[in-house]
């Protein structure tokens, strides 16, 4: 269940509509600092699923919607789509490709669709459960992670076999 | 429930003697169970010698030491139950060039059958790019991404 | 006590703000005290906003970002109430080449009065340097440090 | 009060005799990966009095000793001694140069010394604190503690500004 494509529409800093197409080997990501690049990262995790504000850099969920900037108003929604390929059938529908998309509007509202069509935070999280996927915990290294790797105590490090496992 | 981690352990354990040995050629790199009474819950120790170097503790490792034995341990959990992709930002920011050249050898192990996204501001690791993505972003704009596919003939 | 604090309070948040227009340019960087009721414990907070962009909460800064403006704030600190000395362990690590330059600028503006000890892996940081330390270790050995005295024409 | 030398001898990776003699100006140290730079700030922060083992990177403070390698035996102390040049005459002793000196047996035993004669860790303490540099905190910036800065609450930015007024 590779990554195929990613696109980004008001979110955080991708006030433009951008869309990342993946090679199935190494993608790599470059750029100075604040142009964007760890963005990419919060915009595969908040379309994955995740909750956690803190995991995301923001304190509101509504943080993620582009806030504009001195010369640019602010946006009314985030929307991001992710793209898999569904090459081992690792997820049972008979598809090729598999694209979620979550959108988060100012006023709180949240949308999510599987295939364009609406479903709910929990049907993606089951789905990509099923793919394998589903705990993010290190399928996503954030920046500045690795230095805590080591400093977990032993429970830690258990629980991080056990998930994998 | 116990035999799903006892087997995970014992694959990750050996996939992170391997790791250990590519990135600290020379050195010694272990996974211990804790001694525990309960085999459900015992904690797992990470040792990690650098070559010369004698068993210390983990904390007096060197910040860019302590990377690499972390990404040697991570890379061993990648290894052993590969998802199908994983995104890493910035993961060898502490590494000299010597060693992120061998922290290299690491992605080598991987990039055969998992996709990788990798953030980086290295230089190195831009060369084992298959696709470079560039973000950029004027003060005041959006950001933008512009991709270039990067062939064994490009430097 | 209190006017020892607002004293040095009104220094820093001066240095600061000329620190940050020099580290981002057109950015604006502020210091601003709590509201509050007890004007012995109102607490200090820390504004940054790069060039272009709108103030937003200080942790949806990058990585870089936020380390340039801390660098900006304790070399505000170091400028307002000086040490004879500091001791710097690779505080640059998460700038690019760009915002590196420009926190050289910072370590400028201190260097005239103040002695730096900087540990670095960075080229440009090593420029700036009068003398240079290199430090080794061959396996199973001992550390050693070979000092050499930089000048003007050494580049 | 800046710094003119500093001695290392079976002070963590230092078990050899080693002296840095520094400029007035900007010192930059250089190596690998696990050389000893970090090693270099945690022997200053020593001999200045610290007793946080958490801010030396050990547990037990016996850990700053040479432990040995797998050619070389460990040494059985540490000692490091740090010359400062008493140029702003900040600490009212009648001298150009002022000597701290620290040493840990591996029995637990203490020495400290001013100039060559003993003295308690509290004299060196207060030496330093009459010359402006008594509290480390921001003397001191380790590796790592950069990313942390902004982090901290408006209490701890205050704290930190008190503490230099
Ligand atoms: N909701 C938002 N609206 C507008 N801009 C935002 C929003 N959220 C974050 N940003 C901006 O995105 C920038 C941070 O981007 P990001 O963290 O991706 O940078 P980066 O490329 O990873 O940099 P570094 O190399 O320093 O880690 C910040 O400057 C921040 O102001
Ligand atoms: N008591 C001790 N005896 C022997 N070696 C020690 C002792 N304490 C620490 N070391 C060694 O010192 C090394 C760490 O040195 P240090 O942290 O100064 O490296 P560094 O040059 O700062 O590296 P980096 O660039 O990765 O930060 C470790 O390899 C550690 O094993
Ligand atoms: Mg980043
Ligand atoms: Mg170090």
């Amino acid at each position: 269940m590779k990554l195929k494509h990613l696109t980004l529409r008001g979110f955080k800093s991708f006030a433009d509509r951008t869309r990342l197409d993946f090679t199935s080997g190494v993608n790599v990501v470059v750029g100075p600092n604040g142009s964007g690049k760890s963005n990419i990262l919060d915009a595969i995790a908040w379309v994955m699923g995740t909750q956690a504000t803190k995991s995301l850099r923001t304190e509101k969920m509504e943080d993620v919607v582009f806030a504009g900037t001195e010369t640019r108003p602010p946006l009314p929604r985030a929307e991001v789509a992710l793209t898999f390929v569904n090459d081992e059938q690792l997820i049972p529908l008979d598809l090729a490709e598999i694209t979620i998309t979550r959108r988060l509007f100012r006023d709180g509202t949240s949308e999510y669709e599987l295939n364009g069509a609406p479903c709910r935070l929990l049907d993606i999280q089951d789905l990509l459960s099923d793919g394998g996927i589903g705990r993010q915990q290190h399928v996503l290294v954030g920046q500045g992670q690795v230095g805590d790797v080591l400093n977990a105590r032993p429970e830690d490090h258990r629980a991080v076999i056990e998930e994998a496992a | 429930m116990v035999d799903l981690f006892e087997d995970a352990f014992t694959d990750i354990a050996r996939y992170y003697e391997e790791n250990f040995a590519l990135v600290f050629p020379g050195g010694t790199g272990r996974l211990r169970l804790e001694e525990g009474a309960d085999p459900l819950a015992t904690g797992v120790l990470v040792e990690a010698q650098p070559a010369g170097k004698r068993v210390g503790r983990l904390s007096l490792l060197s910040g860019g030491e302590r990377s690499l034995a972390a990404l040697a341990f991570l890379f061993a959990v990648f290894r052993a139950r590969p998802s199908p992709f994983y995104v890493l930002d910035e993961v060898e920011a502490a590494l000299d060039d010597a060693n992120l050249h061998r922290f290299l050898r690491l992605v080598h192990t991987l990039r055969e059958s998992v996709q990788l996204v990798i953030i980086t501001h290295q230089q190195q690791t831009m060369e084992a790019a298959d696709v470079l993505y560039g973000v950029t972003m004027e003060p005041g704009g959006s950001s933008q991404v512009i991709s270039k596919r990067m062939t064994s003939t490009t430097v």
